[in-house]
């Protein structure tokens, strides 16, 4: 029953595949039921948003809104020769573009609003990106990072100390306390075998780690695998398969609509506005919620190649497809009657030295911590969620190397990949790989990191010199997380998606934020020049004002010769709309007829400077001075040739 | 970030430095971490452009506006390092350098 006047929403497929039904994000039942994003405003973080483009502009949230680049308060993308601006915008279309004006798309959650950080158009630092992470915090819900360092096949790297602390500080204080909600795109390197582990953005636990698949359910040529993936949405794939059709921004090449976004750059947004569509029926949300409902709703499906395993606690796992393709009336059917998780458990083993050589494939180096009934006593860390292992390894040739994770169960998780093309000679320095296919599962056991060299002899070996794992989980059991499982399907008829049913929410905490706008250099020079101008002109006028008084006071009467005003319009002082002036000199009145010498004095709108408040002289100006005798006005005044009156 | 169009400050192309100072307890704490960050980043020859984003305790120290000799920028460098090094009040400190980000 969805219909929009929108030119290409008949060609957004991900909205509603007619072609190949089901093979869409399922959203058009939950706009049915006036599930739009309403009440929520996501931000996206990449190289600014064009907000005056018509799908934009009535969504866009100019308070959640910045440019760091330029540093103030307006994220329009600025064109440059390559024309490679429109990315920001392209992501903001997708998510929130506004439906029913006869312009290109719609967004996956057209209600809500939108907002951009202007991040990717400059020099960036880590302080930067902290800048970004926390960025208008109370304002906006969700971060939309569709971007993150090269998908070269041989970059390690990820949010350094700023940006790590920026990213828990947004989980813990951001969105009233509930936590920002930080959406990261997995990477583009599947062409040159990268994996999203070597990724610190998409491997953090902090972040919603978000893969694609193409319109046939398959991980698209560029994609990148990795154990701490999520879950995936879709966007193109090869030149076959069709793109996602979006807003784009009107400058220079653009039309303000596209048919070719792709990448993971384009499923991430998708996923960012599904969980727009969410926190509008349960605003208390925390992140940890929104990573569970994920867990808990994305759907596992026909894809041989995706080696989909089951853990312990019964979630489907692929490395290629996190736990599956994201279903928008899945999951917010899940979050309507979803109650908070409990506190978040963790539990860092000791720093483990090891110093022990790698050996060559087949042989590997296995490692083993055993994590007790006891250690977990203290934080009451029951099951699992994220599991995290830092290490510390050197090795001529890191992209040789191979790590895997078991987990109690078994599970095995392949944190760290070979690459044929990370020939980098340090190894790692205390990268922290992370894997949630152990999601659920009980957290006591044994931990077993397995690494090999894949390498040749003609290298030395490499040494495993320490690691530490840390488990992240909740004081749920087992029997909890089946229950919530249980209820959750009960939840999908749908019976429960209406106003009628909200189940409490408690109140967010308020949190300050930073000051706001800090005025540019630019606008600061503006203001000085304007200051030093009225200072200048204030000056001036009361100078002239102190030398006309002072010449008034040396004469104090205007002798013999009065002075007189030249005649005002009858008319015009009839219908008010005569004009107060001081005239200097004069010799016709208004209507252009010649003053008499002698006559009547005015009637009003005299100034008489001696008479009137010294101190207010600006008040002066603006009202009618009291009628005056003529002797009052300078004789300065008075002189003058024959037909001037002063 | 607060300040970092300071008229007397480089972007983030000139040598810049993070630095967290430890925070104090009681009232007035952002003000008290504020004039310490002043007076450091002054010790150092540095400008204290504020704090980093909502993160408290963290500011951005960054090299005065003008052109430096490569030398000249390595003397600072070295300058700024031993100084933030070895103060008591600092808690931890990294030069900022460039990051490479790509769209996706």
């Amino acid at each position: 029953s969805v219909h929009f006047n929108d030119p290409k929403f008949p060609q957004q497929w991900h909205l509603n595949n007619r072609q190949s039904p089901g093979r869409d994000i399922n959203v058009t039942g939950v706009w049915e039921r006036n599930v739009t994003g309403r009440g929520v405003t996501v931000v996206v973080v990449d190289d600014g948003v064009e907000h005056t483009i018509q799908d934009i502009a009535p969504n866009y949230s100019p308070e959640g809104s910045y440019d760091l680049n330029s540093n103030d308060p307006d994220p329009m993308p600025h064109p440059d020769v390559e024309n490679g601006n429109h990315h920001g915008t392209r992501c903001a279309g997708e998510i929130a573009a506004v439906p029913n004006n006869s312009f290109c798309a719609v967004g996956v959650a057209y209600g809500s609003r939108i907002a951009g950080i202007r991040l990717l158009d400059g020099p960036l630092t880590d302080s930067m990106e902290a800048v970004a992470f926390n960025k208008h915090y109370q304002i906006n819900d969700i971060y939309s990072c569709s971007w993150g360092p090269d998908d070269d096949g041989k970059t390690v790297d990820g949010p350094h100390q700023l940006g790590k602390a920026a990213l828990q500080h947004g989980v813990i204080a951001g969105r009233q306390g509930f936590g920002s909600i930080f959406v990261v795109a997995s990477g583009n390197g599947g062409q040159h075998n990268d994996n999203c582990n070597y990724d610190g953005y998409a491997n953090s636990i902090y972040t919603v780690t978000i893969g694609a698949v193409d319109e046939e359910g398959r991980m698209p040529f560029y994609a990148e695998e990795c154990a701490s993936m999520l879950a995936v949405t879709f966007s193109g794939g090869d030149k076959m398969l069709r793109s996602i059709v979006t807003t784009d921004w009107d400058l220079q090449k653009g039309t303000g609509c596209t048919e070719g976004h792709t990448g993971t750059s384009a499923a991430a947004p998708l996923a960012a506005g599904m969980i727009a569509l969410m926190l509008q029926v349960r605003p208390c949300l925390t992140w940890r919620d929104v990573q569970h409902i994920i867990v808990f709703t994305a759907t596992q499906y026909e894809d041989r190649h995706a080696e989909w395993v089951t853990n312990e606690a019964g979630f489907s796992h692929s490395h290629q497809h996190g736990f599956g393709l994201l279903n928008a009336w899945r999951l917010v059917n899940a979050a309507k009657i979803w109650t908070s998780v409990p506190y978040l458990a963790s539990y860092v083993s000791p720093m483990l030295k090891e110093n022990k050589a790698i050996p060559l494939s087949p042989h590997s180096l296995e490692v083993l911590w055993n994590v007790s009934r006891m250690d977990l006593e203290m934080s009451g860390l029951r099951t699992l969620e994220h599991v995290a292992v830092t290490v510390s390894i050197t090795h001529p040739r890191r992209g040789n190397l191979e790590l895997k994770l078991s987990c109690p169960s078994g599970m095995m998780s392949l944190i760290g990949p070979p690459r044929s093309m990370d020939s980098d000679p340090n190894g790692f320095d205390d990268w922290t790989f992370s894997t949630v296919r152990c999601w659920g599962e009980r957290a006591r056991g044994s931990y077993r990191l397995i690494v090999r060299d894949v390498g040749d002899e003609t290298l030395p070996a490499g040494t495993l010199r320490q690691w530490q794992l840390t488990l992240y989980g909740s004081v749920w059991s087992a029997a909890d997380i089946r229950e919530r499982q249980r209820l959750l399907e009960g939840a999908m008829s749908g019976q429960y998606l209406h106003d009628g049913f909200t189940l409490p929410c408690p109140p967010g905490l308020k949190i300050p934020e930073e000051e706001g706008y800090t005025i540019t250099p630019n606008t600061l020079k503006t203001l000085v020049l304007v200051g030093c101008f009225t200072i200048f002109w204030t000056v001036y006028y009361m100078l002239e004002v102190y030398l006309s008084q002072r010449n008034v006071a040396s004469h104090s009467v205007c002798r013999s010769e009065s002075c007189r005003w030249p005649q005002r319009s009858r008319k015009a002082r009839e219908e008010g709309t005569e004009l107060e002036s001081v005239p200097l000199c004069n010799n016709k009145d208004p209507d252009g007829v010649e003053t008499e010498r002698e006559g009547p004095p005015p009637p009003s709108g005299l100034l008489c400077p001696d008479l009137l408040d010294q101190g207010d002289w600006s008040w002066s100006q603006h009202r009618s001075a009291p009628d005056c005798p003529l002797h009052h006005l300078s004789p300065d005044l008075l002189q003058g040739k024959e037909e001037q009156v002063c | 970030l607060a300040g970092t169009g300071a008229p007397d400050a480089q972007g983030p192309g000139g040598l810049s430095w993070a630095v967290h100072l430890d925070s104090h307890k009681g009232s007035g704490e952002e003000e008290t971490l504020e004039q310490e960050a002043n007076a450091l980043a002054q010790a150092v020859g540095l400008v204290n452009v504020g704090r980093i984003g909502e993160l408290q305790g963290h500011y951005l120290f960054v090299q005065p506006a003008g052109h430096q000799l490569d030398q000249q920028v390595e003397a600072i460098r070295q300058q700024a390092e031993a100084v933030l090094a070895r103060h008591d009040a600092v808690r931890w400190h990294s030069e900022q350098k460039l990051l490479k980000r790509a769209k996706r």
